[in-house]
């Protein structure tokens, strides 16, 4: 143990135990963490060489590799628990991401989230046994958050009672998803849903892409990587362009949305569950943020611990690099916003889950909020976070600069949270709708509730001191 | 103007208030440059993009809000004393810190006096140097092993420059003494000249 960081740990005036059980939630859920990630670092099958010395060809395939033996793996040790098999994921592929990673994150929720029941009866045993390899298919090559910007069609035939999914134009290929390149052998698409002459909006589809027997892509599908980019290496981000493709009446996911087999249209509750899945995984980049930003803490101050730099008094030795205030300044405020994003990553957790439970009870009255709320702080704590981790890089020096010091590898792998689901800017203004949505009612004397209920405070203080 | 100053810079409960009323001032300060971009006869679309420089701003301010409301509220739930007082210290250079980054919105709401910007840079000095002690171990709490950081700088026993070097001999440039290229162009080359 290097001494200096030794004594930096004698020295605390806290107990490192106490803190780490708050953020993981208990110190149950701490030793089984810890139990996890041990599984893991004695197993042989994940030790490789290190992923900077490989080509992104390797990396992929070692990715996809790594992904068969977790899912294997987990099955072995009975590992079930979504927070279980987010901590052995999260310890598996450490700072990277998984070839797999979004039939996790967006495909299976989606099927949770969107299917009926008979339609969840046939998918989810073919989803959970990792015959159907999924994705989720939104973003064009020309259009991004502006969802109603979508191009993609989804036309149906009541003569076949089947869908006729078409690409029409080159800005409608459906582009950047994870793992729909190579990896996976069906999508949801989401497509603009045409059903006797009228265009109904964004809906959900189930679109098989590749045979299930021979991984080729099927009839009318274009499939392929987008090549290599600012990180993620280790996945196949994904074109598709779909040339007429028919699948049956059955696989509109028809939870809410519904098309009858004579073409007639049954509105959703809200139009706002299409989006269900984003709403979903926004909430949860919160909580990476936080992550992302603590990992790049961890080093930055690790490592100014060890660092002697320069003389801080003539004559004197190089001090640690930690005692210089313009360093403490870059890094303890990062600090403090990883801790206040895990705190905000926990809330966020447990509000999207009320709601959505409310939502399941058939109470949509707090989706607008969870929306608001979800977008804004997707875009808050990103944009935080990405800031920081680069400062936090800059504070080491040279050595930040090198892939050994893994700030590369965090920076590029968290930056695109800042553009996929949803450009931050875009995420913000969808915030400031709701925002100026409550403070309109809250003018009008309507009680606002939830985070905007200041407003209505603010209404108070206007009538009472009249400009 | 006529809004006294409600500010204590060392009591959260006060700072959580605060960034509050910013975001109040602010989401309204929005709402009411839209409206007037619409009596400006703007279409609804055209007055929402002349003012989306307002709205970004009105949800940064709320969204700031409910993270400092967050952190405190954490706070409450903390029974260990030792925890507590540091990760309430780490609340207050956040909320403080947040504050100094955006001082001009917490003075045009009339939230801060210019005497106050000055005692939350001195007290933010200060907080920092208290910071100093705890915070290896506050990095530690995040518990990242070594296997999932897979840093030579973030090493948990500190041993950053004998991990760094070992780690260089890995490249596969020097998988061999000379490298091909050297043969292929730089002899040629050389012989030439």
């Amino acid at each position: 143990m290097n001494p200096d960081i030794r004594k930096e740990r004698e020295n605390a005036t806290f107990n490192t135990d106490a803190l780490t059980h708050i953020l993981d939630g208990n110190p149950e859920k701490t030793r089984r963490r810890r139990e996890i990630e041990t599984l893991v670092i004695k197993d042989p099958d994940f030790q490789h060489e290190d992923l900077n010395f490989m080509s992104r060809s390797e990396r992929y395939d070692a990715a996809v590799k790594k992904s068969a033996q977790m899912i294997l793996k987990m099955r072995e040790y009975g590992i079930a628990d979504p927070e279980e098999i987010y901590s052995y994921k999260k310890f598996v592929n450490g700072q990277h991401h998984e070839a797999l990673g979004l039939h996790y994150t967006m495909f299976l929720p989606t099927l949770y989230a969107q299917c009926d029941a008979e339609q969840r009866r046939k998918w989810l045993p073919l989803a959970e046994s990792f015959k159907v390899l999924g994705t989720y298919a939104q973003t064009e090559m020309g259009h991004g958050t502006h969802i109603r910007g979508l191009e993609t069609t989804a036309t149906y035939d009541p003569s076949t009672q089947e869908f006729v999914l078409n690409s029409p134009t080159v800005t409608s290929i459906k582009w950047w998803p994870g793992g729909l390149g190579k990896t996976s052998n069906h999508a949801v698409v989401l497509a603009q849903l045409h059903t006797q002459g009228n265009c109904h909006g964004l809906h959900a589809f189930l679109v098989p892409i590749r045979d299930m027997s021979n991984h080729q892509p099927l009839p009318g599908v274009v499939v392929g990587d987008i090549g290599p980019k600012f990180g993620f290496d280790e996945v196949d981000n994904g074109f598709l362009k779909l040339e007429n493709v028919r699948i049956p009446r059955d696989y509109m996911l028809m939870k809410y949305a519904k098309v009858e087999p004579d073409g007639t249209y049954r509105k959703p509750p809200s139009d706002k569950l299409t989006y269900g899945t984003m709403v979903f995984i926004r909430s949860m980049i919160v909580g990476e943020s936080a992550r992302a930003l603590s990992k790049a803490c961890t080093i930055a101050i690790r490592y100014s611990a060890v660092r002697h730099q320069s003389e801080l008094r003539a004559g004197e030795p190089e001090p640690q690099i930690l005692d210089y205030q313009t360093q403490q300044h870059k890094l303890f405020p990062l600090l403090a916003t990883a801790y206040a994003f895990h705190f905000l990553g926990q809330f966020m957790s447990q509000t999207y889950h009320r709601i959505t439970g409310d939502i399941n009870q058939g109470d949509f009255s707090e989706l607008p909020e969870l929306h608001a709320l979800s977008a804004g702080l997707k875009a808050f704590t990103t944009w935080a976070a990405n800031g920081g981790i680069e400062v936090c890089r800059m504070a080491c020096g040279g050595h930040g600069y090198s892939r050994c010091s893994s700030l590369p590898d965090i920076y590029v792998t968290f930056t695109p949270t800042c553009t996929y689901e949803g450009e931050n800017t875009v995420m913000m203004l969808q915030t400031a709708r709701y925002l100026v949505k409550s403070y309109t009612q809250a003018s009008k004397g309507q009680k606002v509730s939830g985070m905007v209920s200041y407003l209505n405070e603010l209404q108070q203080r206007i009538q009472a001191q009249p400009v | 103007s006529s809004r006294p100053t409600v500010v204590d810079i060392n009591d959260l409960t006060s700072l959580v208030e605060a960034y509050k009323l910013r975001a109040a001032r602010l989401v309204e300060l929005a709402a009411k440059n839209l409206q007037a971009e619409l009596q400006r006869r703007l279409s609804k679309e055209d007055a929402w993009n002349q003012t989306s420089i307002d709205l970004v701003r009105a949800s940064h301010a709320h969204c700031h809000y409910v993270v400092v409301k967050m952190f405190v509220a954490k706070l409450g739930e903390v029974a260990d004393v030792g925890v507590h007082s540091v990760l309430s210290t780490l609340a207050l250079l956040y909320a403080l810190d947040g504050i100094a980054q955006h001082t001009g919105d917490f003075l045009l709401a009339g939230l801060l006096s210019m005497p106050q910007v000055s005692q939350i840079s001195q007290r933010t000095k200060e907080l920092l140097a208290q910071l100093r002690t705890n915070a290896v171990a506050l990095v530690d709490a995040f518990d990242y092993r070594d296997e999932m950081l897979n840093s030579s700088l973030g090493r948990y026993d500190g041993n950053v420059y004998e991990h760094m070097f070992e780690w260089a001999k890995k490249s596969p440039l020097n998988r061999t003494e000379v490298h091909e290229s050297y043969y292929k162009y730089l002899k040629p080359l050389q012989s030439k000249l």
